[in-house]
């Protein structure tokens, strides 16, 4: 069965997306077959690959999902297209059993054909994410080093251990919290990171993505950081948290 | 009757709350009697001033707002703090016509108190947003010079347009887009505001403002940027953006 992970966190521009991609791109380097799935109605993930957003979001037609999948410039790679269709985000964000049921039926013959699923979601802790959390197997935070990021980090810790609680079965579990836009040049950098460390220990990765341009340049080129600037810092990041992550079984 | 100016763009981390709290600093330093609304469940506009979430969120109590506003370090500007409680937030978010119908009463009685009223909203597209707008007078958009934030301008410009249009009476008008953490080192700054300022003309600010550490790091002082560093590049954006809104009449 495939590892489903859910990028999540409802603080904005704390590079949810940005992880999505870059990891995804890193996994699927390493071998790996892979699933990005854009569950953003900005669908960030989808124009980052180049693509445009679907007329209709796949997740809510009874279509099969590899119908609706696109590929990327990368072999072992491919994008599920999120959708700006009101209706559907609607359907999506307000999860009612019908689509949650649906939703789980997709993902779970996705994970039969990938060995990597990677969900991007909204910031947001609505429905729509609580829907992704239930049905991964693990949740990765991206937090920014900065005062706002830690503020809402004990709520999102809160709505994820109620999904792990909840009745319905899941296997959800802690991927872990990844420092982002890390930028050694200043003091509050440092006080958030040493303040995370000592709060969650071991569930904060080793592997820093460091604040680098090349990693907003990336998207506006529709392709991965790690094949725009391979050589970059970014690059390094995101090529370390893959490692990191396919070393956790 | 006070002028409500509402801060959106369902793009995260753009600078929403950085400018709602900076943004109404300066207006109150200019001497006019100023209200600052957390619509956002993070309730970072309230911590950014020092004060902890309220248990219930003011606007859906049918106790009068002034029972429920906060104080600050400066003289004209008091906070309406924001919640984390989920059925509050719930049923903002839901937009009843219930609560939408106490959300318009709070504000005009708000509205007969203040002079300027500013509302900081969460990162979405929904009804919270939508109902702020209906209410207001006037929209800010921040955006970042970054290729992901052009991506959902115009969806957000179309939600606007349609709670223009919409059969409630509404005297929303756009007050305009603000280009925020502005890096001049970069081409793809450069570029995007290019592109902005051709593409939307003169609902562009011209101030803009710039990426300061001090702006990140006032917000852990509980103070806005104006008083933690009145001399950084940071503050002067803010202040010459509070001119330019208060010049327009
Ligand atoms: N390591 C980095 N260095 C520099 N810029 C970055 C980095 N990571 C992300 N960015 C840029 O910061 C902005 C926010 O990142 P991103 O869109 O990935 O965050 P997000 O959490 O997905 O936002 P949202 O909450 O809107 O979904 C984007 O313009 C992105 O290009
Ligand atoms: N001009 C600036 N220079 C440097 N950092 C900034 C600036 N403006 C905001 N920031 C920092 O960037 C982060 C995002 O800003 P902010 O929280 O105001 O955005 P937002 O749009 O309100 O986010 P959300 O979508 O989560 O509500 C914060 O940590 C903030 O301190
Ligand atoms: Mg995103
Ligand atoms: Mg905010």
């Amino acid at each position: 069965m495939a590892r489903i992970l859910c990028i999540a966190n409802q603080k904005g521009g704390v590079g949810k997306t940005s992880t999505a991609i870059n990891l995804s791109a890193g996994i699927a380097k390493s071998g790996q077959s892979t699933l990005l799935i854009d569950l953003d109605p900005q669908c960030n993930a989808t124009s980052g690959f180049g693509h445009a957003p679907a007329d209709r979001h796949p997740l809510v037609l009874e279509n099969p999902v590899r119908e609706s999948v696109l590929a990327t410039n990368i072999e072992n790679l491919q994008v599920l297209p999120g959708s700006r269709n009101f209706r559907d985000v609607d359907s999506l964000a307000t999860g009612s059993t019908t689509h949650q049921k649906i939703l789980r039926q997709h993902l779970s013959s996705a994970g039969a054909v990938f060995d990597f699923i990677v969900i991007d979601c909204p910031p947001s802790l609505g429905e729509m994410t609580r829907t992704a959390l239930a049905a991964s197997t693990e949740v990765l935070m991206p937090i920014q080093c900065e005062y706002f990021a830690m503020e809402g980090l004990t709520q999102m810790i809160e709505v994820i251990r109620e999904v792990m609680n909840s009745e319905q079965p899941t296997r959800l579990e802690f991927s872990g919290i990844l420092l982002t836009m890390y930028d050694h040049q200043y003091e509050l950098t440092h006080e958030v990171d040493e303040e995370v460390r000592e709060f969650f220990g071991d569930i904060v990765f080793d592997a820093v993505i460091p604040r680098d341009i090349n990693v907003a340049e990336a998207s506006s080129h529709g392709v991965s950081v790690l094949d725009y600037a391979p050589r970059s810092r970014g690059a390094r990041g995101y090529v370390e948290l893959s490692m990191e992550i396919l070393e956790h079984v």
